[in-house]
């Protein structure tokens, strides 16, 4: 495709047409979007951000990540739907233009671009990073288990050969690592998405202890909010709450992390499958998914630029 | 490249905690190779996993004698890999 309105959002993409996607979006929306390489990955793969900004300094900001389960297909490519659906709707939508016009939006696509590769040309069934376990034969950590939140504990296993292996420590990940770095030196991060597949749910923290968090009230009902909106579109119900409540212990996740940091709007999404594909999401269904799922991500984005703290 | 002819990917729904541990127990059964697509949650949330061809056997037994229910709900994960495949090739041609 010669530019991103002939891309053809409704397909499984490979990684190089993806990185190929973010250029001639920056190309074509010079005073709204950049590209920030927040680090590379273990086989050296650029870490690309996408940055949606106005102008001003340093904005309050709003970060969304896709892809940090390379096997959760749908995730990558809501991404580069999203993506388009930001520099379309602004200046049209009157909720996006504002939020932008006071916030910048943050969006990695390919938050796990090793792994990701490797389910295109290795195993589609490719979960984790690709880095060596010193002392195994089994590959790469799980990135939702190798952040400093109750990094190593229950919900996480110690064994490099599982798909949830935590890591020989936290944020032994470049992919993980990167991200807490860029996270630390902007310092004005007001919410903090990061999105999965397949089991439909919207979740904040905590996933590795029962305690509760301070603000559990709001993000329960702006959750509520949120998947009541989703709903909306087709119908497609999702389960929401705590992660340790709705789910299972996790420990060394995301936005237990990101929370911990102050950011408060910290929320993970587990998008469809409304059937019985898996992972194996047919990608006549990426666009209905992506398109419910932006009704969630505007609630929540809308809520945390109403709510400045 | 790994494939997966006779894999399959069995939905489980667990209808009690006594069930659920029983699932879970099936995690630590390391010489299965089992891949837990949709975690142990709580009882009615269903759990996928898929199970390689040299483990259905044993799986299938172990559920049916424990009583538990479960579907398949992928009969044959590569024949869906290669459908998906051959989909993504032929969108791609299109585009081209």
């Amino acid at each position: 495709p010669r530019n991103t309105d002939s891309y053809d959002y409704g397909r499984y993409h490979p990684i190089n047409e993806i990185y190929d996607f973010q250029d001639m979006l920056v190309a074509e929306n010079p005073n709204m979007v950049s590209k920030i390489v927040i680090g590379q990955s273990y086989e050296g793969r650029p870490l690309n951000v996408l940055k949606f900004s106005t102008g001003g300094t340093n904005r309050p900001a709003i970060w969304i990540d896709t892809g940090i389960h390379s096997r959760e297909w749908v995730t990558q490519a809501s991404g580069q739907w999203f993506a388009k659906k930001i520099v379309t709707d602004y200046g049209r939508d009157p909720t996006l233009t504002a939020i932008l016009n006071k916030m910048d939006i943050f969006l990695e696509i390919v938050t796990n671009p090793d792994g990701y590769y490797y389910t295109h040309n290795n195993n589609r069934m490719w979960r984790k990073t690709r880095k060596p376990n010193p002392g195994s034969n089994c590959v790469g950590v799980d990135p939702n288990r190798n952040w400093d939140a109750g990094f190593g504990g229950p919900g996480a296993s110690g064994r490099p050969c599982s798909e949830t292996y935590h890591g020989p420590r936290a944020n032994s990940e470049s992919e993980v690592k990167s991200i807490v770095d860029f996270v630390k030196s902007h310092g004005n991060f007001k919410a903090f998405i990061s999105i999965h597949s397949y089991s439909q749910m919207l979740l904040y923290p905590y996933g590795y202890t029962r305690t509760p968090v301070k603000d559990q009230a709001e993000l329960h009902s702006l959750a509520k909010k949120a998947i009541t909106d989703l709903a909306s579109l087709y119908g497609t119900r999702y389960r929401y709450g705590s992660i340790i409540s709705t789910i299972y212990q996790a420990s060394g996740g995301t936005i237990d992390w990101t929370y911990n940091q102050g950011i408060k709007y910290s929320y993970t999404f587990e998008l469809r499958d409304t059937g019985r594909y898996g992972f194996i999401l047919p990608p006549s269904q990426i666009i209905p998914t992506a398109q419910e799922t932006w009704l969630a991500l505007m609630a929540i984005m809308d809520h945390t630029y109403k709510n400045p703290y | 490249k790994e494939t997966f002819e006779g894999h399959q990917v069995l939905r489980i729904v667990p209808k009690d905690d006594v069930q659920l541990s029983l699932i879970k127990d099936l995690e630590d059964m390391i010489e299965f190779e089992l891949d837990f697509w949709r975690g142990v949650t709580d009882a009615v949330t269903p759990v996928d996993i898929r199970v390689p061809f040299h483990s259905l056997q044993t799986v299938k037994i172990y559920l049916e004698t424990q009583g538990i229910e479960y579907s398949t709900m992928i009969e044959d994960l590569q024949t869906m890999l290669d459908d998906e495949q051959e989909e993504m090739e032929s969108a791609a041609r299109v585009t081209q």
